[in-house]
C-alpha cells in the first residue's frame, strides 16, 4: 500500500470522525444531507458484500467494518435520535434518490467487468459513490451560515478521492497490468464534482471568512 | 489474480 492510498483512507476515516463529532458536539445535524448519508450507506453495503468471503488483509476488513458501522451510526443519529432528528433540514434536502440510483444501476448493468451479481452490484457501488455527494452539495448551497465542521467534512470527502487518484497513478506505474477504467473514470468524475466547492472552501480559508456557496 | 487486485481498495 502506497502513501497516497493510506493518506486517502485516513482522510476518509477522518471525515467520518468530523461528521460524528459535529453531530454529537452540537446535538444537531443541520446542513447535513440525510440523502447523501443514506446513499453512502448503500454504497458501502453494496461494495463490501465480500466482507466475509474475500479476505485481503486485516487492515481492509477492519476499515470496511468501521465504514459500515459508522455509516449506520450516522443514519441512526439523524433518523432515530430524539434530539438530533428534529434538527434535520428535511424541507431543504429535496434531491431525488432515483435520479442518482436509477442511472447508476442501469450503467452498472451495461458497463461492468464481469456479468455476475457480485460484480454488477460492486460496479453499481462505484458509480453511486461518484455522485452520492450531490444532495449534500445542493443542501450546502441552500444553507446559510455553513458551520466549520460541515465545511471541513465535505472538504475531507473530496480530498479523499483526490488522494485516491494519486494512488491510482502511482499504482499504474509501479504494478504491472494495473488498469481499472471503471474505478478511475468514476473517481475522476467524483473528484470533479468537488472542484467548485474546493474553490470556495480555499477562498474562504485564505480570506479568513465564513464559508458560503453562491446560489 | 486481477480479480483480487481489483477489490483491494476501499
Amino acid at each position: 500500500m502506497n502513501i497516497f492510498r493510506l493518506a486517502g483512507d485516513m482522510v476518509h476515516l477522518l471525515s467520518f470522525v468530523v461528521l460524528v463529532l459535529k453531530i454529537n458536539a452540537t446535538k444537531s445535524c443541520r446542513g447535513i444531507s440525510l440523502k447523501t448519508q443514506e446513499l453512502y450507506t448503500l454504497v458501502f453495503v453494496c461494495r463490501y458484500l465480500d466482507l466475509f468471503s474475500n479476505f485481503i488483509s486485516m487492515y481492509n476488513t477492519t476499515m470496511k467494518i468501521v465504514f459500515l458501522g459508522t455509516s449506520f451510526a450516522i443514519l441512526y443519529l439523524m433518523r432515530g435520535h430524539k434530539v438530533i432528528k428534529v434538527t434535520y433540514d428535511r424541507e431543504q434536502d429535496t434531491f431525488r434518490y432515483l435520479f442518482l440510483v436509477l442511472p447508476c444501476a442501469l450503467l452498472a448493468l451495461l458497463i461492468h467487468n464481469a456479468w455476475t451479481p457480485f460484480e454488477v452490484v460492486w460496479t453499481f457501488s462505484i458509480y453511486l459513490e461518484a455522485v452520492a455527494i450531490l444532495p449534500q452539495l445542493v443542501l450546502l448551497q441552500r444553507t446559510q451560515n455553513i458551520d466549520n465542521l460541515t465545511g471541513n467534512y465535505v472538504f475531507l470527502l473530496g480530498l479523499y478521492r483526490g488522494l485516491y487518484i494519486l494512488n491510482w497513478i502511482y499504482r499504474y506505474f509501479t504494478e504491472p497490468h494495473y488498469i481499472q477504467w471503471i474505478v478511475w473514470i468514476s473517481g475522476i468524475v467524483q473528484t470533479i464534482l468537488y472542484l467548485d466547492f474546493f474553490y470556495y472552501y480555499i477562498k474562504s480559508w485564505k480570506n479568513n471568512v465564513k464559508l458560503a456557496l453562491p446560489s | 489474480e486481477r480479480e483480487d487486485l481489483k477489490k483491494d481498495e476501499l
